[in-house]
């Protein structure tokens, strides 16, 4: 059996809200350490990995590992009925396997509603990704910044064209792009230290200037979510997609991998 | 112009 329950507007909520735009279908694996989610936007140029850890919710139980495929634009659907303060249950039983129990409580517990989802195929966003997680120092910059500036740039960049350069060097972070109508250059001038301040630019990781071309409609998709959050880590890579990730909690993430465009 | 990659160019294992 598998059951975790949350307060409306819990981070998970916004998670999903937030995802909506690239994902239909996602890989729930749920575990006794807690809650992931991968999924691959239609165009399989972003992947999306999640972890929240079971302390994030306000109850956790999971006797057995399970899998299963969510169709999260349903899901999204199903936890938008809710009203403010309702206790929402997320439920699968073991001797039911085809479909979730979605449960809202009202705060005073005098009305209850249940739904059922049913569950779909979503092996096809399982992709073995696993080691890219660990593959921090295979980044050949990695920088941090607060999430509300990531999304500024993002906005910024797009009133002139569709597509985003990031370049890190020591010296410099730079967002630009050139349209037909001119250009836009966000420079930032990083600090250096393994301990970010939250309201600051900082490189943490860094073996070499890196430049990579990404189009930003996916950017924009990420700052969104990352608005949920803080601060966002970005790494960049010639061999790897882009990163983006927000931690959630101590142990949890959300990470972004989006696959960078090439000049033909 | 440019090219937009897919995730399948760094990741065959899918």
């Amino acid at each position: 059996m598998f059951e975790l329950t949350m307060a409306k507007g819990s981070i998970l909520q916004g998670v999903l809200e937030a995802i909506l735009d690239l994902v239909n279908v996602a890989n729930v694996d749920c575990s006794s350490k807690g809650f992931s989610l991968q999924a691959l936007d239609t165009e399989h140029v972003v992947f999306l990995s999640l972890f929240f850890p079971s302390e994030v919710f306000r109850s956790y139980r999971c006797d057995e590992d399970c899998s299963m495929g969510i169709a999260i634009a349903d899901m999204v659907d199903l936890l938008r009925a809710s009203n403010d303060g309702d206790i929402i249950t997320i439920k699968v039983t073991d001797q039911n396997f085809e479909d979730i129990t979605i449960t809202f409580e009202s705060p005073d517990k005098t009305k209850t509603t249940d739904m059922d989802l049913q569950l779909v195929d979503a092996r096809s966003h399982r992709l073995k990704i696993s080691e890219w997680h660990d593959m921090e120092s295979e980044y050949q910059a990695i920088f941090c910044m607060p999430s509300a500036q990531f999304m500024l740039n993002c906005k910024s960049l797009s009133v002139i064209d569709d597509d985003v350069v990031i370049r890190v060097n020591e010296e410099v972070i730079s967002f630009s792009t050139k349209g037909k109508s001119g250009c836009v250059n966000i420079s930032h001038v990083p600090n250096k230290t393994d301990n970010p301040e939250k309201a600051s630019v900082t490189l943490t990781h860094m073996r070499g200037p890196v430049s990579l071309t990404l189009n930003l409609r996916y950017m924009k998709s990420c700052a969104k979510v990352s608005t949920l959050f803080d601060q966002v880590k970005i790494g960049l890579s010639t061999k790897l997609p882009l990163m983006v990730e927000c931690k959630i909690a101590e142990k949890g993430y959300i990470r972004y991998f989006v696959a960078p465009k090439i000049t033909e | 112009s440019r090219k937009q990659m897919k995730l399948s160019a760094f990741f065959s294992g899918k």
